[in-house]
């Protein structure tokens, strides 16, 4: 679960 | 960055592009609907806030300014510019019935609740039902013009592409996003019996798609 990660897909 | 998930963003730009300049050129958005891209555009606002709080790459800066830019421009178009030729009889998709569950979703299920993530997971949520009133006026209208069926093949194409990128991502790096593979995956399967109709008719090279 990627919570927080950083977001880098559009 | 991998060879599904650049494919499918350009994919991706691809769809957006063939349905402005089909709007732009035939002067005309009928057989379009208006509310499925208004969605789209909310989409990329309440996804793309972070372009002011993080930089992650000029590439990644770069094509959520030109999504922004493109999915106004389209509904500036449609709304504004040819609003009359703008078929808001059979846009008739009540959105609200979209809008609710997506917004009392994104309350539940979010990796943190703050207004970015829970409005991350809300675009999250919205872009996969937002194409849904303009295939929901295709079958009111029984027909689809061809290059409308290209742009919805090619943003079906960008969806499939990202499940190729996940399913990537999960090998080489380990990265699994539960909210948007989950909402990702039911995207693609609406797309699914478009993508039928759409090898089945439009590829025979007829000029419309007419639903059975």
């Amino acid at each position: 679960q990627e919570d927080g990660a950083v977001k880098d897909e559009l | 960055m991998n060879v599904f998930r650049l494919a499918g963003d350009v994919s991706h730009l691809v769809a957006i592009i063939i349905l402005l300049l089909k709007i732009w050129r035939s002067r005309s958005c009928a057989g379009i609907s208006g509310k499925s891209q208004l969605l789209f555009a909310l989409v990329f606002t309440t996804r793309y806030l972070d372009l002011f709080t993080v930089y992650i790459s000029a590439y990644n800066t770069i094509m959520k300014v030109v999504f922004l830019a493109l999915s106004y421009a389209t509904v500036y178009l449609i709304y504004m510019r040819f609003r009359n030729t703008y078929d808001s009889e059979n846009d008739s998709f009540r959105v609200e019935f979209l809008l609710v569950p997506v917004i009392g979703l994104s309350f539940l299920e979010h990796y943190a609740f703050t207004p970015m993530e829970v409005l991350w997971t809300f675009s999250i949520f919205l872009e996969a039902v937002a194409i849904m009133p303009q295939l929901f006026m295709i079958t009111k209208t029984g027909e689809a013009e061809s290059i409308t069926t290209h742009y919805l093949f090619f943003l079906g194409l960008y969806r499939a592409l990202y499940i190729a990128n996940w399913v990537w991502r999960y090998h080489t790096e380990g990265f699994f996003d539960q909210i948007a593979v989950v909402s990702g995956v039911v995207q693609t399967i609406f797309y699914c019996d478009f993508f039928y109709l759409y090898v089945t008719k439009v590829v025979q090279g007829r000029s419309k798609m007419s639903l059975p």
